[in-house]
């Protein structure tokens, strides 16, 4: 929930986890 | 929350190649929720026309066109991966083709028709893997793009090499074999089943020898209870290993 709410508050920071995402984060975003 | 901006969506769509190669199961688990995402995007009717729907459809669609290219090139990994290839393509507003399935048709015809020259009634195993595949390759292929088959002269062209494997599955269906304990018995209960289930699939999938078919497994199917009474009988009648029995009744 902590990564997730970083996540969620820094554009630049989401952007780079979505890009380089494996199946789990590709699961989680979504 | 990790996807509130249109850069964000873009970064995901150009992750797809990554996604997909990231895990055996990502293709699998990635096109059950896009498909998820799809239907529960379907039922909210007023967020139809907002940047996530439009990205979740973009999304989709760059998904399937990546493993269509992977899958025409390479051919296709399974079937049950193409029908959920399939089923994602008709929640989207247009039609995504179907990939190549040329290479794929040939290569599982190849290996599932050969096992059935190599089948042997008389053995307990039952095999048949490839040739269990090649059926669930025509089974999505039939459901989806039924074209193809017709394309390839199926089912007619290989009612020959079916009608060559009729009796000896009917065979296996009906054989007893010794079976010694109740694990055993399970086994052969569960292949019994395989049968059963195989012999049902070529039904739908050859109209022709559907009667015959059906009556394998139903044999099957017959043969399977019968087993099932041996089980019982067989873990009513077993003695207890002395030690544990002493053990349990102290």
């Amino acid at each position: 929930d902590l990564v997730i709410d970083h996540l969620a508050s820094d554009d630049q920071a989401r952007e780079a986890f979505l890009c380089r995402c494996g199946l789990q984060g590709f699961l989680l975003a979504l | 929350p990790l996807l509130t901006r249109t850069e964000d969506w873009d970064a995901l769509i150009v992750a797809v190649p990554r996604v997909i190669g990231s895990d055996p199961r990502a293709a699998a688990s990635a096109l059950t929720t896009i498909r998820e995402a799809l239907q529960i995007q379907r039922q909210n009717t007023r967020e139809n026309e907002s940047i996530a729907a439009v990205k979740l459809i973009n999304l989709a669609e760059t998904t399937l066109n990546y493993l269509r290219d992977c899958w025409s090139k390479d051919g296709v990994d399974n079937a049950s991966l193409l029908d959920r290839y399939y089923s994602v393509s008709e929640l989207l507003p247009s039609l995504v083709p179907s990939p190549e399935l040329r290479n794929s048709w040939k290569a599982y015809s190849t290996d599932g028709l050969a096992e059935i020259t190599q089948f042997d009634s008389y053995e307990i195993d039952v095999g048949l893997i490839s040739f269990k595949d090649w059926v669930n390759l025509a089974s999505v292929i039939s459901r989806n793009e039924p074209r193809f088959l017709r394309q390839v002269g199926f089912p007619t062209q290989f009612e020959a090499v079916i009608a060559e494997l009729l009796p000896k599955l009917k065979e296996r269906a009906e054989l007893n074999f010794d079976l010694e304990d109740a694990d055993e018995c399970r086994d052969e209960q569960s292949r019994l089943d395989e049968i059963a289930d195989l012999a049902e699939e070529i039904a739908t999938l050859f109209p022709h020898f559907a009667e015959q078919l059906e009556r394998i497994a139903f044999l099957a199917r017959l043969n399977e209870r019968r087993v099932d009474g041996r089980r019982v009988y067989l873990e009513e009648e077993r003695e207890p290993d002395d030690d544990d029995f002493d053990a349990l009744r102290a």
